[in-house]
């Protein structure tokens, strides 16, 4: 993440690591005992679950929790080296048990709307800056949801954000996601301070670059496609 | 003819008693001043879990899913309820937090399972239940505003802080640990 700061520990309970032989990947977030939901990309070139394990915890490493993956879901029409359906689930081989600093985020109804300006966190353990330095401590940093004609504007993505995406930081530029941080949750909290997971992350240009800010999976896009693999 | 041992007894200086005599003081008081301090000062915070009916609304299936409308309007309703009954109460100070955990919709009713978490010190802390329980069951007495609320259906029971943070982890977007807060 670029321009955040050190998460505290259990700030963001549902954050977790996707590690692709013990090496940090991509982030995930952490929606029943046994699923995960994250970004399609993460597996580009390898989706052999053995390969991957995900860790819990503020750490990266050593992790406060880690547990083994069983299954990969991949969305049926995602196309590699393409944006859209840039969506993952991840089935765990054995239930997580909840505790104060691991427990799950809501998963929004496919017909909550989330609108423009509202403010949204974004976390990870992503680089600092584009090709820049990773940091140890799992990273936050607060962003507005950005109009999607906005953010296809000529002289920003001019075009490129389809429906089922969703813009998130500044057209500033300074304070967004970087990479690391695929896969990993945009949420929202509501009136009651319970927090719901809004956007996945998925690409950019660069990392807080001024016109490009981060573009997410609309989580409520592919709500009835989570069900229906999942049954959450 | 034997002589009786007259044994001359040695009194302690003066400044000797004086000091075991302080001693001992210094001993009793520290001790007593530790059990006020525990017994009576310190506060200690006691989660309690509770339900109550809240009557005629529909039978909906939707107030039983966590993240669904109804059942955010419903309990946010509820938890504003509890929260200012509490807030406008004589035990304002012991009031920390409150959240609805579920909603199990029935006939023409749903019930309400709440979490409670308090502070007090140890010696009030039967009083304190009796008084948060009065508080709540004023509160579903009252019927100002949209909901009708059974105050004899009113459940409290006190549980362990492990059994409070298995509640709240089983439910989803809580966390046990607040950040600053942040723009909407």
């Amino acid at each position: 993440v670029k321009g955040g700061s050190n998460a505290l520990e259990g700030e963001w309970p549902w954050q977790a690591s996707l590690k692709k032989n013990g090496q940090h990947r991509c982030g995930a977030s952490l929606i029943s005992e046994r699923y995960l939901v994250t970004a399609a990309h993460c597996f580009r070139m390898a989706q052999n679950p053995k390969n991957y394990t995900v860790s819990f915890g503020t750490k990266v490493s050593p992790p406060y929790m880690q547990h083994y993956v069983q299954q990969i879901i991949i969305h049926e029409d995602y196309i590699q080296g393409e944006h859209h359906d840039d969506i993952a689930i991840i089935l765990l081989t054995e239930k997580v048990i909840f505790k104060n600093d691991v427990h799950r985020v809501c998963l929004p109804e496919a017909t909550q709307i989330f609108l423009p300006g509202e403010g949204v966190v974004v976390t990870g353990w992503g680089a600092f800056s584009y090709n820049g330095k990773y940091p140890v401590l799992l990273q936050k940093a607060p962003v507005k949801i950005i109009d999607t004609n906005t953010c296809n504007s000529r002289e920003a993505y001019d075009g490129l954000v389809q429906d089922t995406m969703l813009c998130a930081g500044y057209m500033e530029g300074n304070i967004d996601a970087c990479q690391g941080d695929s896969g990993g949750p945009l949420v929202y909290p509501n009136s009651r301070n319970i927090w719901y997971l809004v956007g996945i992350v998925s690409w950019g240009v660069e990392c807080g670059k001024v016109n490009k800010p981060g573009v997410y999976v609309r989580v409520t896009a592919y709500r009835n496609w989570i069900a229906s693999k999942t049954g959450i | 003819m034997y002589r009786p041992v007259t044994t001359s007894r040695t009194s302690l200086p003066l400044w000797m008693i004086a000091l075991i005599v302080f001693g001992v003081l210094a001993i009793l008081g520290v001790t007593i001043g530790l059990l006020v301090h525990f017994l009576a000062v310190e506060n200690t915070t006691y989660n309690y879990r509770g339900s109550f009916k809240v009557l005629n609304i529909p039978y909906n299936r939707n107030y039983e899913r966590e993240t669904s409308p109804e059942n955010n309007y419903l309990s946010e309703i509820l938890e504003t309820k509890i929260a200012d009954a509490f807030h406008s109460s004589s035990i304002y100070r012991q009031y920390i937090n409150s959240q609805v955990i579920t909603l199990v919709p029935e006939n023409n009713s749903v019930t309400a399972h709440i979490w409670l978490l308090f502070k007090a010190p140890r010696s009030t802390k039967e009083n304190t239940r009796r008084r948060i329980e009065s508080v709540l069951h004023q509160m579903l007495s009252n019927h100002s505003g949209s909901l009708t609320t059974d105050p004899n259906s009113l459940r409290l029971m006190e549980i362990s802080k492990a059994d409070a943070e298995k509640i709240i982890n089983s439910r989803c977007g809580r966390r046990a640990r607040m950040s600053a807060t942040y723009d909407r």
